[in-house]
């Protein structure tokens, strides 16, 4: 699964989500990446892509959930993606999320070894990573 | 005039035990290639969904990562790719399911976000759409790589145990 989350220049988030789903999958499996509010989400507040095992992603409903707690109780994007992250943990799932808020804050959250992930801003940060210790 | 873009492509057992050197440089040099695209667009003033757009194309096309080309494959052998956006400015969305046959699957979703009749496509139809929406297409042979194959070969040799963390995706 790849994703990207961006905010312009006149503070719009967007969000974009792609995957081959899972090796093996059968049934018509279809995980959260394609489901807006689960895998893939944006709104006035902040945008969601995720990965990881998406039946988890679904269940919790990530993308929306992560955006409501922004947007109602007023928390940042990181201590949002964490909290909802811990809700996908709980019930045993595992996967990653980047999270960028119209405020221009951003944020990843995972909590498998890795994840492939990179940042970039105006000011002239940028990363790419993918072990969880780089 | 700030801006922000983040991207990922993927999370899972990805450590210096699982991935080989050539593997994780190649990761790195795809994710770096995702950041031009998308900071092109940003840096040019340009609309915060185009920029995700334009770093997911990269993303799909670079067989290190699961989507696109490099895409797993399914139990029958065969490959089904699912995408999404969504602009936050106007709570567009589009989104398609199961599509065989379009080069960029995110491509297609933004197509039926534009298009705005629907949010989700799924299977046939939503390949069907794709061709008449001009998007570009592109056959099985594009998509699966032999490293792919490998695990795919891996896990049916396996009894097609299924490792929620491992997952090949």
């Amino acid at each position: 699964t790849v994703g990207a989350v961006a905010c312009d220049a006149g503070g719009r988030v967007a969000a974009a989500t792609s995957t081959g789903g899972v090796t093996g999958k059968r049934w018509g499996r279809i995980g959260d990446s394609p489901v807006i509010g689960a895998g893939t989400w944006a709104d006035d507040v902040c945008a969601v892509s995720c990965t990881g095992s998406g039946e988890f992603f679904l269940r919790v409903g990530v993308g929306h959930a992560i955006a409501a707690r922004v947007r109602l109780l007023g928390e940042d994007v990181a201590t949002a993606a964490g909290v909802v992250m811990g809700e996908v943990t709980a019930l045993g799932g595992t996967g990653g999320v980047i999270v960028a808020g119209a405020d221009g804050e951003a944020a990843w959250h995972f909590t498998t070894p890795g994840m492939n992930r990179g940042r970039a801003d105006s000011s002239g940060t940028r990363a790419v990573a993918v072990f969880g210790d780089e | 005039m700030s801006w922000t873009l983040m991207i990922h492509g993927g999370a899972g057992r990805l450590t210096a035990e699982t991935l080989t050197p050539a593997q994780h440089e190649g990761a790195r040099a795809g994710l770096d290639r995702a950041l031009d695209a998308g900071s092109a667009v940003l840096a040019a003033g340009g609309a915060a969904v185009d920029a995700v757009e334009a770093a997911v194309k990269v993303l799909e096309d670079d067989p290190h990562f699961n989507s696109g080309r490099g895409a797993v494959f399914t139990h029958e052998g065969t490959i089904e790719l699912d995408a999404a956006i969504m602009d936050g400015a106007t709570r567009k969305a589009g989104a398609v399911a199961q599509v065989s046959a379009t080069r960029n699957p995110v491509a297609l979703a933004r197509a039926v976000m534009e298009d705005g009749r629907h949010v989700l496509l799924a299977g046939a139809g939503a390949d069907s759409f794709s061709r008449e929406q001009g998007v570009e297409q592109a056959d099985l042979s594009w998509f699966a790589t032999d490293e792919r194959r490998r695990q795919f070969a891996e896990l049916q040799a396996s009894g097609d145990t299924f490792d929620v963390d491992m997952k090949y995706g």
